[in-house]
């Protein structure tokens, strides 16, 4: 039995993408079989592994003529760490999936193709609330929202809340919250540590207890293609994605 | 005459709503007469400047309707700054200006309806290259592309230098690049002071010599609703983006 999980949040620069790829890391070398899938036209996740996004074997073309095949997987630095790669046809899928049937389902039966002998599927969404995150929404499992201890964040997660309701009475009964991440948290300022408060307030144990703290490296590390764990295993940002990893799995155990 | 400028990126978190809030409050002091248009769905320049969205007069009733009335521009806590806010409907927008007449020209149409007297106008975009933002680029004279000294904000550069050029090839002839200003610099940093030598050396005079460096008081003004130069005039964000206001009042003198 494996779990997809979906990384989302429309609002930008949250660490989506820097969640998907050290989680999904760290999950590796703790010797899970990892599936990566980056159905943002931005492709970061792709690029932050290193691997040059490429036309021909993207998830692009399976998402519009349903042709799955197994080329889709390609392997990244890690062992045992997979990915399938997004490329910028992406940005065209969202006009050209509205007219197609089972337009929210393409991605779930995509994965359901793919996902044997994988533990964990983690799929890195764009920052919006269109057609190709609803996608990852509708094949997930859970949720994993990374949020900036910052205003606008703050105030987004309403919205992404609703959506998630949505899409629970709609196509996808079973969508649990798998957990709200605090990334990019600086300990000394007052916005991030009252946002702490209000959230966990709110949220109580739908939210992580692991917190990303801001940390350089973290940003760094996909400039080389490498996770954090390769680029600077005794970095702060590597530790607490490790912490987020053993949480993670710690999660499943009581389930 | 007046100029429209789009302020657009499609990596998000990249400092989009903060420059546009902040870049039209301090040419709004300086004397200029402003219309800030917020066409993103998460409508953070709308909460930024303490306005609480209002699905009634929002953008969204032109952009589907065509029905464009002088209700739609609000004031603002600055005096000779008025706001266009956004709503959530925002959010179905894409799927539905995709089937209409003229999708693309919806908002030039709007802005030419109600931007007399004013001196800029100035459009907050959502972080993706869809419909909402074509219509951005297409109703504007020129853009500023805020740019965090990061790696994945500089490998989505040159994607949005594509769409530019594919957008002055179609719609709009006379789109020019405004500027590359660099948000949240951190001099500190060897990440950011090689995406500034990089970008200098390839875009030279199409980026601001201003930048505006990370400061913790840019990311606690919204949260009262407040541009930086009522928050804290005193500080460095402030300061940064009264010199980008200055610098970008040069600029069109030497038209
Ligand atoms: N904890 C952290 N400390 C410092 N920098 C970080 C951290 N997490 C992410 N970053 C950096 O911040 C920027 C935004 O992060 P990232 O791209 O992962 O966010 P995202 O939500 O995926 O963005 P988008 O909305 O564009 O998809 C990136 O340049 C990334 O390298
Ligand atoms: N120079 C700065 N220093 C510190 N924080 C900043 C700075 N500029 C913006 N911020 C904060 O960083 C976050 C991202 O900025 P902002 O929301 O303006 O980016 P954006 O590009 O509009 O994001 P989106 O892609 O979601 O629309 C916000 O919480 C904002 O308050
Ligand atoms: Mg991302
Ligand atoms: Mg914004």
């Amino acid at each position: 039995m494996n779990k997809t999980i979906a990384v989302s949040n429309q609002k930008g620069g949250v660490g989506k993408t820097t969640t998907a790829i050290n989680l999904g890391a760290c999950l590796a070398m703790a010797g899970k079989k990892i599936l990566l899938v980056d159905i943002d036209p931005q492709a970061n996740t792709t690029s932050g592994l290193g691997h040059q996004p490429d036309a021909d074997t993207s998830i692009y073309n399976a998402l519009i003529n349903q042709n799955i095949d197994n080329g889709l997987v390609c392997k990244t630095p890690v062992d045992s760490l997979f990915l399938i790669p997004a490329d910028i046809n992406l940005i065209g899928a969202e006009l050209e999936l509205i007219a197609g049937e089972g337009r929210e389902l393409r991605l779930k039966r995509i994965i359901k193709h793919l996902s044997d002998g994988f533990d964990f599927i983690i799929i890195d969404c764009p920052p919006s609330l269109g057609l190709l995150t609803l996608n990852g929404l509708v094949a997930a499992d859970s949720v994993i929202i990374p949020l900036q201890t910052e205003y606008y964040a703050l105030e987004g997660l309403k919205l992404l809340m609703n959506t998630i309701e949505r899409v629970r009475d709609s196509a996808n009964p079973s969508l649990e919250i798998e957990g709200i991440l605090f990334t990019m948290y600086d300990s000394r300022t007052t916005l991030a540590n009252q946002v702490v408060y209000e959230v966990r307030k709110h949220f109580k144990d739908d939210v992580f207890k692991t917190v990303i703290p801001r940390n350089v490296r973290l940003a760094e590390s996909p400039s080389h293609g490498l996770p954090i764990q390769m680029y600077d295993p005794k970095s702060k940002g590597s530790e607490a994605y490790i912490e987020l990893a053993r949480e993670l799995i710690r999660r499943q155990g009581g389930n």
